[in-house]
């Protein structure tokens, strides 16, 4: 059992250095184990050196930054093991233009293993989807879902809506 | 093996029974703030056996049974129900198409189903195990705090899920 | 003091309701007092009862109510005492096109008594303020500081930014 | 009153003098991730007189100073100067210019300076509040943590600056 964890380690590791690099397009990453002798019990810490600049404490990074590293953390998880079902709600939030970009890019790589569900107010991502839903209240206080085309959608978006 | 459908009947803001059918591909969820989209994605978490009420932004079991609205009287109890399609074999059972379901009570009795029939949570939360299905991958709206922010001892946790 | 207090939580208690209602178009709220008799120790409680929807714990709302129902409170201290200075930190990330209309329409109105500095990643936002600033990074991990116009903007957003 | 003027030199990713002029009006910060948005907003709160590193996403005082880049050494200290028109008053002080500036060494001292002489950091705060200027209304890159999950009792203090 403890094979398999620090089998699973080193690979998520590994995956983690090389997501950071195209996220970032370059710098550095490192995951490494608290307690490597007590798989059952350590932690993992995260450390980061984003191009141009000095390895630095998480918390001094900017927001998008942050969830970047997130995401990365995230599809290194799954380069090891694919699950089959990924839920991500408002991930992109903090993400600029091109950052956006990135993920879209990365979730229809991703996407061939994995079934990703976005809940997402961007405009990118929705139109990298293959499936859209539209869920609105038109009565007050209960929700109706619609299975959109993105045609629709743009209609829908540019109407006074609630 | 993918989620092909989610039904959803009572659950928050979802009073009447609510249909979605999903492609294999990427399926994204667009609308209002407070339409009920994170509703949406709470209801396929709680159905694949959440037991965290934190991780639904609720307090106590009752908070996902539809509270009532002016005009129409709060449910008395709530089931979503997920197919998945089983072709190849992912989940470790001899059927192409399984069913995943969950009601609740607003007593507070919880019941899973499994292809109809009533098993055990941990019967559910096995077979989802098998399947390399795990609450880890399910990020609600706080990505960073979700993923980063936590203990080092809790990223374990997303790592053991992976392994 | 303590009337000082009392008379001022009175007043912003009165704002924050009215905001709410502006905010969402209808709605009740409500702060109150943990502990009347001892204003220098007592804690605010807030409850939120939305248009359509049952009064609820503040952690049942969505993210977008979430930011509203913190924008409203804001206003609602304004309101009380109109601060020179307000620097907002993509206040609006987590609000879909109409909730950013009637923030912006807020921040003109308050803007007349208080100096709003806003960062944001959203155009209605950058399209209601009165000056832009653009930060980049030419050098690696070396800001620099523009004033853009609206139209320059717009061709920086569509180059393949950073 | 308003402020007209902010001029930063060795702050965070500003390791050369930069310095921005103000409109009377509502300005709008914007760029690329990581570009130096929120850093601007750091040193706006931090020469205002900010005394927790963690809200300006540092531990210690030296985390606000220059690290350095490959191509650039870090920096040895820092300063950040703010310019105020004060016609009306709003200061209590017989001057319609009003300059607050903090300076910090990689040693960790700070120093504070008022239209260019040597304060203490009390003095810049009894200026700020009497002139309405709080961190209250300083809000960070997580509006609903900061204003709204606080504990009750942190709410006050939200008021009392409202006072
Ligand atoms: N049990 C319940 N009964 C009725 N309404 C509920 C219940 N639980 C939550 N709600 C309501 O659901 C709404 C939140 O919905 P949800 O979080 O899905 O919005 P959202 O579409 O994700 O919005 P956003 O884009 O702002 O994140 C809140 O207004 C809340 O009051
Ligand atoms: N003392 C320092 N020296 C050099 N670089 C620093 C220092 N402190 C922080 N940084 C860098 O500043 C960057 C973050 O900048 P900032 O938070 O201003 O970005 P932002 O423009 O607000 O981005 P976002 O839109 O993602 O919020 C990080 O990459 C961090 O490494
Ligand atoms: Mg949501
Ligand atoms: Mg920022």
């Amino acid at each position: 059992i403890r094979q398999d964890f620090n089998a699973t380690f080193q690979q998520v590791a590994a995956d983690f250095r090389a997501m950071v690099k195209v996220l970032f397009d370059g710098g550095d990453a490192d995951l490494s184990l608290t307690d490597p002798e007590n798989p059952d019990q350590t932690g993992i810490e995260i450390t980061v050196r984003l191009p141009g600049k000095r390895r630095q404490a998480l918390s001094l990074l900017s927001g998008g930054e942050k969830a970047l590293v997130a995401l990365a953390l995230l599809f290194a998880l799954l380069s090891a093991r694919a699950t089959p079902l990924c839920l991500l709600d408002e991930a992109d939030a903090m993400l600029d233009e091109t950052n956006i970009g990135r993920f879209c890019k990365l979730l229809r790589e991703y996407g061939r293993d994995t079934q990703f569900l976005v809940i997402t107010h961007n405009r990118g991502t929705m139109e990298m989807a293959d499936a859209l839903f539209g869920v609105s209240m038109a009565e007050e206080g209960v929700s109706q879902v619609l299975s959109l085309h993105l045609e629709e959608l743009r209609e829908e978006l540019l109407a006074p809506a609630g | 093996m993918y989620l092909t459908q989610l039904e959803i009947h009572g659950f928050k803001t979802f009073p009447t029974r609510t249909k979605l059918a999903f492609p294999q591909g990427i399926a994204a969820i667009v609308g209002p703030n407070g339409s009920g989209k994170s509703n949406l994605a709470d209801a396929i978490r709680w159905a694949l056996g959440e037991q965290s009420m934190l991780a639904l932004r609720g307090r106590k079991s009752e908070d996902v049974v539809f509270a009532g609205t002016p005009r129409r009287a709060r449910g008395s109890m709530t089931e979503v129900a997920l197919t998945f399609d089983n072709e190849d074999g992912t989940f470790p059972l001899e059927l192409a198409e399984i069913s995943i379901a969950r009601r609740a009570y607003r007593s507070g009795e919880n019941e899973y189903l499994l292809n109809g029939n009533r098993v055990r949570l941990r019967d559910i939360q096995q077979l989802l195990a098998d399947a390399g299905i795990g609450q880890g991958m399910m990020i609600g709206q706080g990505l960073v705090d979700q993923v980063l922010a936590q203990r080092p001892e809790d990223r374990r946790i997303l790592l053991e899920e992976a392994a």
